[in-house]
């Protein structure tokens, strides 16, 4: 569909995309962790898209089998949602795909 | 108003209360805290509600200055929303507020 496509290219041409919700305290601390790291991810807000943002989340979930947000991705691929963000920055393995994708 | 009565009623008269969304995660953080401590709360659903949802939401900032969700209430006071709470048990008081409440 369009709208895949849409999302497919959104996630090959940014860096770092973010797909999340204005008023979700999870994806406020992904993207204020991206923050803290210097980067500044492409943010969608699905809330904000009418009646596309319900289309949007469920292309994503096609695409990545996650229906939730914050859905993040990563030198265009599925990184998953905050706890995975997190858990991969504990690690020290975030910031090596930040590097890898030539973000920081 | 009728509404705000009841919300009244409900927190005085349930010893633990959530107002919760069921697809929040931040939500469904202190739900599994107070099922983890043992505890049984009453748990308010905002979005199954229908139009009484956003009604109560507004309601509850009234009476407590917050309009996020979770809403948590213990011994009928205002305990505040999921970082407060984790806060709190992380100091030891959430337990001695339940107990204070007779829950524990
Ligand atoms: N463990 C996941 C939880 C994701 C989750 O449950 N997200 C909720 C919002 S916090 C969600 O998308 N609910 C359904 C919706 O909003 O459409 C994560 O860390 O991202
Ligand atoms: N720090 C607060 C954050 C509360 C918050 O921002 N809640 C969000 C959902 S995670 C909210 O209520 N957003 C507005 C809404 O859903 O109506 C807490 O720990 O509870
Ligand atoms: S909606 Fe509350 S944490 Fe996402």
């Amino acid at each position: 569909s369009r709208l895949e496509e849409n999302v497919k290219k959104t996630v090959a041409d940014n860096p770092v995309v973010v797909y999340s919700k204005t008023w979700c305290s999870y994806s406020a601390e992904v993207k204020s962790l991206f923050k803290r790291l210097g980067v500044n991810p492409l943010v969608i807000e699905l809330d904000e898209l009418g009646p596309q943002g319900p289309q949007v989340q469920k292309v994503l979930e096609r695409l990545t089998g996650q229906h939730t947000v914050p859905n993040v991705f990563i030198g265009g691929k599925h990184i998953g949602g905050c706890t995975d963000t997190v858990k991969l920055y504990r690690k020290g393995e975030l910031e090596t795909l930040l590097s890898e994708a030539n973000v920081k």
